[in-house]
């Protein structure tokens, strides 16, 4: 199906990593062919899906098959469904890349370019997965820009506070802007409240607001905070406990709303 | 005194604008000249100290000043003792102003000068204020090398979850390279947890795991996570109400810690 998923907002710390890893691990226990490529040189979802640090992947990530336009050498496999293309430190050189080596060697002078770095990249590969999910660094840079022209489809990552939800207009411009120079077929997917503090005013407050500026793009999903969640940031994901079906059952909620919205 | 103190670490999410935010306003009502600089062109503190959208601060904010190394026109006064130098969406455009404009301006082809921008902008006021606080964005770009170079001490803001924790080593090693070729000066002042969850047997570990790896770094002081400090965000500070006490209080002590430590 090779569909090319997102997950995206400039916003820190609202759960773009968490979603990504485990509606990849989700998607992948369903049977789906699955690549997660981590776009954030934090490397916080290659430490998540892995287990290891994204130091044991230097020189063998993201940023290498961006340079050399093949991800091939650089997949790494975590199980038959689940392949993962790892970020490290290095990928914060990205735009400077950008910058002084890719631009100066295009022939054209072509502004569009430097935005379709990645999507270069995955298109070797996108028909041998079913989805390819995207996590992108909480900043509207390069690697933003890049992730966006790179997606058939973005999830806006909302955390049900404030300043999450006053990033979401520039996050809607920024991706406007791609789909009118770069790629027209980019589609906001929805937008997911990723991390809800349920007996918070506040997030109740913002949530609905979100809904009533955004109606049918919300969606019905919410995924609320349980402490669980963190604890498989580094342990990784498990669905032994009932603390793991009470915290899955969200994420599959949402997963299944995902599939709806992008195999329609 | 002219102190001036940055909060960051390339986590996002951990709580550096809130903590920036509190610091200010606090260290303000007890009779300190305080200037709250806003490096982040999310605007966040912007908005959460002059309750106004960084939107408003459009052509005036730190980038302004930067360019013109001269802060002045661009402080706004939202009471006698607490300045802002506001931040906007242009200030995303700070390193390709570093590289497109400012470096080639340079006589000397001097590495480091690109460091000091936000340094030699905030020294033609630093005299005028006690402490000068500095908020910084969700990466180790040109904004943070900026705010370390420009700072006496770095506070370094974390939440008690496993990738702010690994993201510590990083900064640490940041600071370093900056204090061995920009700032001799600057120092780490401190490791704060500004948002950590009481019940959560997670939260409790990596704040342990933290006291184990860096000891007296840690400050004493925990701030826990209430809701009443999210409302504060865009409805701004308030100390009327029980709720508003409990939140305070834990941020007041930060400050007497902070002050003992910078002031000794
Ligand atoms: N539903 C949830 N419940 C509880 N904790 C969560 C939830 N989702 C995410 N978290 C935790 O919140 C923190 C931030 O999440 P995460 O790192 O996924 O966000 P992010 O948007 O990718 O952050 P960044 O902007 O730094 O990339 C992490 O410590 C994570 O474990
Ligand atoms: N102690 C706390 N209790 C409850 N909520 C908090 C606390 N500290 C911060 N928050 C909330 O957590 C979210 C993140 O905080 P904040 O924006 O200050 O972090 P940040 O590190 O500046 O984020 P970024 O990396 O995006 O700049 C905000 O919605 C804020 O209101
Ligand atoms: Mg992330
Ligand atoms: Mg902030």
């Amino acid at each position: 199906m090779g569909i090319s998923i997102s997950f995206g907002l400039q916003k820190g710390g609202v759960g773009k990593t968490t979603v990504t890893a485990i509606t990849s691990w989700l998607l992948a226990s369903q049977g789906y062919r699955v690549l997660a490529v981590d776009f954030d040189s934090q490397g916080n979802l290659t430490q998540f899906l892995s287990g290891h640090s994204p130091y044991d992947f230097v020189h063998k990530t993201s940023f290498e098959a961006c340079k050399q336009q093949d991800p091939r050498p650089y997949i790494t496999s975590l199980s038959d469904c689940l392949h993962l293309l790892p970020a490290e430190d290095f990928l914060s050189g990205f735009s400077r890349y950008l910058f002084d080596e890719y631009k100066p060697s295009l022939k054209a002078a072509d502004k569009n370019a430097l935005n379709t770095v990645l999507r270069n990249t995955l298109d070797v590969v996108k028909h041998e997965y079913d989805y390819l999910l995207i996590d992108l660094p909480p900043n509207l840079g390069d690697q933003t820009l890049n992730g966006m022209a790179a997606s058939d489809w973005c999830v806006v990552v909302l955390q049900s506070e404030p300043f999450a939800f006053d990033a979401l207009d520039r996050y809607l411009e920024t991706l406007e802007a791609i789909q009118k120079h770069v790629n027209p077929s980019v589609r906001l997917v929805g937008i997911l409240t990723a991390i809800q503090d349920a007996r918070a005013a506040i997030g109740q407050f913002v949530l609905q607001q979100a809904r009533e500026d955004y109606e049918e793009l919300v969606f019905d999903t919410v995924i609320r905070r349980k402490s669980r969640i963190v604890e498989y940031s580094h342990m990784g994901i498990q669905a032994k406990t009932r603390p793991d079906r009470e915290a899955l059952q969200m994420y599959e909620d949402f997963v299944e709303e995902l599939k709806r919205r992008v195999q329609s």
